[in-house]
């Protein structure tokens, strides 16, 4: 991992940066209700990842909102009885390859959750009983649940309660 | 290797002073 100092102003250098396959992101010492709006490298979208080909500087823009969605609920089992779980909102799509665009709660005892800082975007909502950390980010492993997510389209600053069936 | 270098952007400059850097991985 490479990583540049922000300064007051905004602005970093990584140098370097060898030739391969990388993804951006922002590290911070205060709890930030923000997200990535856009991260463009030379121009081009670089949310999910880029290639950096030789030693030519590259140029990075990250736009960062603070106006993300909200998203709480409960999670109810099968016999729609209230329950404990740890709660994944996964995003759709090629954001799926970066772990900072999943939001992870967990659910009380009474499976009540809140998830917060959301960056707009469609994703799906799944509730586990029982699962390994970080499970979600294998995509073998999300294949085999993908039909018990729920559906879930959030927008800039929207907030939405939602009711989540746990998978056991 | 290369230089990145750029800016983070936001309409709350408050933000600013709370990161620490960005960071590139493979």
């Amino acid at each position: 991992v490479l990583s540049g100092s922000v300064t007051n102003n905004g602005f970093f250098t990584i140098s370097g940066v060898l030739p391969g396959n990388y993804l951006a992101w922002i590290e911070y010492h205060e709890p930030a209700n923000i997200y990535v709006k856009s991260m463009r490298l030379d121009g081009v979208d670089a949310r999910d990842g880029f290639r950096i080909e030789g030693p030519s500087p590259r140029q990075m823009e990250i736009v960062l909102g603070d106006a993300g969605g909200a998203l709480d609920g409960a999670v109810l089992n099968d016999k729609l009885a209230p329950s404990a779980a740890t709660v994944v909102l996964v995003p759709n799509g090629s954001l799926r390859r970066r772990s900072t665009a999943y939001k992870v709660a967990v659910a009380d005892p009474v499976g009540r959750f809140q998830l917060q800082a959301i960056a707009p975007g469609d994703y799906k909502l799944f509730a586990w009983v029982d699962v390994e950390a970080n499970a979600w980010l294998d995509a073998e492993f999300l294949r085999t649940y993908e039909e018990r997510g729920f559906p879930i389209s959030v927008g800039e600053g929207t907030k939405a309660s939602v009711r989540v069936t746990a998978i056991p | 290797g290369a230089e990145v270098s750029g800016r983070v952007i936001t309409d709350n400059p408050d933000l600013l002073t709370r990161f620490d850097s960005v960071s590139l991985g493979g």
